[in-house]
């Protein structure tokens, strides 16, 4: 465990507690992407099939049953909650997310470490954590007004892999020298989709105004 | 290079 590491894993940790905390109690989850969310289900719940094997320490254990917790309770409360699902407006969130999750998967069967059942879910999880913020992205695009919790909760989410991508150089220099492309990869990837939206979001901080998506 | 140290994180 590094800084880089541990800075990352809390901003995720923060970037999930924030949009619960919006969803719980402003009882709207108006501009999230239910298809997001879906997909960051599946994305911790094939990355941590190991969860109930491989004990790694207890950080990395509960830090999973939280991230699989928050993640699985977002999306009840945009699909099942009385009210918040009334906040749901599925008209705008259109993405088709079976378009991530298939390539995905084939190329996970194709590119692996491993032709296992645990390493290729595991790096189906890598290559589509890298695409899933798509959805969400589309839909702040198409909202005319982003709240601040949301457009919060979309930086940190960025922000946390660019930490990673920090951790893995550290790791790479200071520990073991080992080359990790699948995840190494993914994760610059991932952080490249959110260039454009650092940039508007930075901008409208620097400039105190509201953000903007260009269409 | 072994599997355990790829797979510890989140």
């Amino acid at each position: 465990m590094n800084a880089f590491r541990l800075a990352g894993d809390m901003t995720h940790l923060l970037s999930i507690i924030l949009l619960l905390h919006k969803i719980r109690a402003m009882k709207s989850c108006a501009g999230i992407s239910l298809r997001t969310q879906e997909l960051y289900v599946i994305v911790f719940v094939t990355r941590y099939v190991d969860l109930s094997m491989k004990y790694y320490s207890f950080y990395n254990s509960i830090m999973k049953i939280v991230f699989l917790g928050t993640s699985i309770s977002i999306v009840w409360y945009m699909r099942y909650h009385k009210v918040v699902k009334q906040t749901y407006n599925k008209d705008v969130d259109t993405f088709r997310h079976i378009f991530l999750i298939l390539p995905c998967f084939v190329l996970a069967l194709l590119i692996n470490r491993a032709f296992t059942v645990i390493e290729v879910l595991w790096t189906f999880s890598l290559y589509l954590e890298a695409v899933a913020i798509l959805p969400q992205l589309v839909l702040l695009q198409r909202s005319r007004n982003i709240d601040n919790l949301t457009g919060n909760y979309v930086f940190l989410l960025g922000a946390y892999r660019a930490f990673y991508l920090l951790n893995w150089i550290y790791r790479f220099f200071i520990e073991n020298h080992q080359v990790r492309w699948i995840p190494w990869l993914s994760g610059l990837l991932q952080t490249a989709i959110y260039a454009d939206f650092f940039y508007y979001y930075i901008k409208s901080w620097k400039n105190r105004e509201k953000l903007k998506l260009p269409a | 290079t072994s599997n355990a140290n790829l797979h510890d994180e989140l």
